[in-house]
């Protein structure tokens, strides 16, 4: 599965996963 | 809200009573950014919305390197009127709790 996850100093967690294609304006 | 090129949207459904939400953030344009995002694709996060600021979540995007600092603004900015949106529906469709 191509999600990341990131935790920052403060704690929080960030999951990056790719931007699904319909959610994306054309360029 | 006025378009800033970067999208935040829900990343679950909102029952009106949890103290914190999940949300997921992307760039749309990247031409409205200054600084050079990577392609970060959605970053996903949880937001205590009683708690916390959206400076607070943007200083720590910046801070992870997902964006750059110049762009810190934008990216409060756009957390914060999903933020308004989310308060503002909780408001008028569960008024009673809150």
């Amino acid at each position: 599965n191509s999600f990341t996850e990131v935790v920052h100093s403060a704690g929080r967690r960030f999951i990056v996963s790719p931007v699904p294609e319909s959610r994306l304006r054309e360029q | 809200a006025e378009d800033t090129g970067v999208r935040v949207e829900l990343a679950e459904e909102d029952d009106g009573r949890k103290s914190s939400i999940a949300l997921r953030l992307w760039v749309e344009d990247a031409k409205k950014l200054k600084g050079k995002s990577k392609d970060n694709g959605a970053i996903e996060f949880t937001f205590e919305l009683e708690k916390e600021t959206p400076d607070d979540v943007a200083q720590e995007m910046v801070d992870a390197g997902f964006f750059h600092e110049s762009d810190v603004k934008i990216i409060a900015k756009s957390i914060r009127d999903r933020v308004a949106l989310i308060q503002w529906r909780r408001e008028r469709i569960w008024p009673m709790l809150h």
